[in-house]
């Protein structure tokens, strides 16, 4: 593991109880390589790195730890930091009822599974909540996501005689609201951050609808392009957090750090299998060891 | 002689950047870079042109050998079995693939096998309904090997060429699901000899390198014998299947780029290199 390699590292050079630019320059390597295993992307990288070397020159090396070790708590600490810290960690709900939560992302993240699962939360707090799709695109999308809210027994609207999405989501908040419902969770169409139609469509729905929270749905075995995806979707959106999925499997989920640092918002939940349960909140401790393997 | 080396160093630099901003992996990436120095040094090619070109061959050297597109009898049936992780797009790879041959004169049926996914079966029904190609289907909660085995018999007793298995997602980390999916290739080869014919693994191209984990692990449970890679029509560069096609002896056999019926394609070495490499 990492810190094995590190301290191999050290063996090899004079430790002095301090660590210096010479004698981290080849651990600084050993971690810009671990995080880009770990799907990290390449300038986040660059960055994190150069911000461990100019945290970890001079320091002291405690005396209950080895070099190796020392850098990589300086590492995994600065990680921790990084991924947490400020932002609110639970959905924006307010008074105004329904609070729309809309759900966006790429095709196939987990978008339509998030959303009930978000209800199962919502409801075990005791708020009243609906769900409604706007994907008249995906095949059958409109059905599975009934089929789950059924199962949750949470709301399902599904506003009839339209096939446009923000008429959709306009009705069904303009219907939640007279019945009296607290939550009222957006399911969208998956699409490419670079299908500027598409991304039209997102920016209309949420002026239609003035959401509480809209929260971008990104899978944690994504590689370099988080960043691209990220960008794209805040720049069009300014979300308000991000639901990292199929976290169960064994994926480093490196893209967690781009995702952050590029919009600087928080991970707030992290899918964690298919079931309705199976929702946890982020731990950026966790995240950290994950990332750092 | 001072200013070629210079050149080079911030040339390498951005040939990593390149390589690994595709997905390729960090250590594949510095081996490559590595045989361009060497190449550099040894040949004295102060040009960045003739390294990229040098670079390009490689992997498409790499890529070709892989090239190999289903290559289905017209006797006989052909079982098709489709894997892969929740989400990377089997069902609609289906739909493409089945249409496609339809439109190449097979006779064609799919097999709704993933019985736990909410509307999974409606939506495989759809694809079906849309390339006018029938769908052998139980109920939601059936045993997959059930509806496979069922779907083998239908596609014999009218005699269809081709059979498409749609499976549900499934995390290769999951002992269980994986458990389920040698089941049913083992129910398959007690039925038809030599069923499935071939297990097509669906990769999505927006991910990082547990592609790797999933390509050995499904390769390891029920050995893989094609592999897709869909979502090419984004930003991500798919890289990672260069990786794969120097790992693994399997052949890749297209790409999905959309989320339409005719957005397939056979797998293309060059023009994946192309699109890679600018
Ligand atoms: N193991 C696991 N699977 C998940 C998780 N979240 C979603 N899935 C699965 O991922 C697949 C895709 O989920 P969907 O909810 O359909 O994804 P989507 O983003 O709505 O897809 P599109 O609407 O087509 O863009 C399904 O098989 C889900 O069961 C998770 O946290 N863990
Ligand atoms: N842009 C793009 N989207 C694709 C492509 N292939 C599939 N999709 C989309 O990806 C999403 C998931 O596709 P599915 O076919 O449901 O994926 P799956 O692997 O069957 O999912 P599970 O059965 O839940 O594991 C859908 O929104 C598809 O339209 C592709 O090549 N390009
Ligand atoms: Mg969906
Ligand atoms: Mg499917």
């Amino acid at each position: 593991n990492l810190t094995e390699k590190l301290d191999g590292i050290f063996r090899k050079l004079k430790s002095r109880g301090r660590l210096d630019e010479e004698n981290i320059r080849e651990s600084l390597k050993e971690i810009r390589m671990a995080l880009l295993e770990a799907d990290v992307n390449f300038r986040v990288v660059k960055d994190f790195v150069e911000d461990v070397r100019s945290r970890a020159v001079g320091r002291e090396v405690l005396e209950s730890l080895t070099p190796g070790q020392q850098v990589v708590k300086i590492v995994h600490d600065r990680l921790v930091e990084l991924m947490g810290g400020e932002g609110s960690q639970w959905l924006k709900l307010v008074d105004r009822f329904p609070n729309p939560v809309m759900l966006v992302g790429l095709q196939g993240c987990g978008k339509t599974t998030s959303a009930a699962k978000l209800a199962r939360l919502t409801m075990e707090q005791g708020r009243r909540t609906a769900l409604v799709s706007t994907d008249v695109y995906r095949p059958a999308a409109i059905d599975q996501l009934r089929v789950l809210g059924e199962s949750l027994g949470a709301g399902v609207l599904q506003p009839a005689d339209t096939e446009d999405p923000v008429d959709i989501a306009r009705r069904a908040a303009a219907e939640a609201e007279s019945l009296g419902y607290e939550v009222l969770i957006l399911d969208t169409a998956g699409r490419l951050h670079v299908d500027q139609a598409m991304m039209d469509e997102l920016q209309r729905i949420k002026s239609a609808i003035n959401p509480s929270e809209i929260l971008l749905v990104a899978d944690a075995m994504t590689g370099q392009d988080a960043v691209q995806v990220a960008q794209k979707f805040n720049e069009a959106l300014a979300i308000d957090g991000v639901i990292l999925t199929k976290m169960d499997g064994d994926a480093r989920g490196g893209a967690a750090l781009s995702l952050r640092a590029v919009t600087g918002k928080p991970i707030k939940f992290v899918g964690v299998g298919e079931k309705a349960d199976a929702l946890e909140v982020f731990h950026p401790e966790r995240m950290a060891s994950r990332i750092l393997g | 002689l001072f200013g070629e080396k210079k050149i080079g160093a911030d040339l390498f630099e951005e040939l990593e950047e390149m390589l690994v901003t595709a997905d390729v992996g960090p250590a594949f990436a510095a081996e490559l870079i590595d045989e361009m120095k060497e190449i550099a040094k040894r040949s004295e090619l102060g040009s960045p042109d003739v390294l990229r070109t040098i670079l390009r061959d490689n992997i498409r050297f790499i890529l070709k050998q892989r090239e190999a597109p289903l290559d289905i009898p017209r006797d006989g049936l052909y079982t098709v079995m489709v894997v892969g992780v929740n989400g990377t797009g089997k069902t609609t790879t289906i739909g493409k693939i089945a249409n496609e041959l339809k439109s190449r004169g097979h006779s064609v049926m799919l097999a709704a096998a993933d019985t736990f996914r909410a509307a999974a079966i409606e939506q495989l029904e759809a694809w079906g309904e849309r390339a006018g190609i029938p769908v052998i289907k139980q109920k939601m909660g059936a045993d997959p090997s059930a509806v496979v085995f069922d779907a083998l018999q239908a596609a014999r007793a009218r005699e269809a060429g081709v059979l498409l298995i749609d499976t549900a997602g499934r995390l290769h980390t999951k002992v269980n699901l994986m458990e389920e999916l040698k089941k049913v290739g083992r129910i398959m080869g007690r039925e038809v000899p030599g069923a499935p014919h071939e297990v097509l693994l669906v990769l999505d191209a927006t991910t990082g390198q547990n592609a790797v984990n999933q390509a050995r692990m499904f390769n390891d449970a029920i050995g893989v014998t094609g592999l897709v890679l869909t979502k090419l029509d984004g930003t991500a560069k798919g890289g990672i299947i260069i990786r794969l096609a120097r790992e693994f002896d399997i052949p890749i056999r297209y790409i999905g780029i959309g989320e339409k019926m005719d957005d397939l394609r056979p797998f293309d070495s060059k023009e994946f290199v192309d699109a890679l490499m600018g």
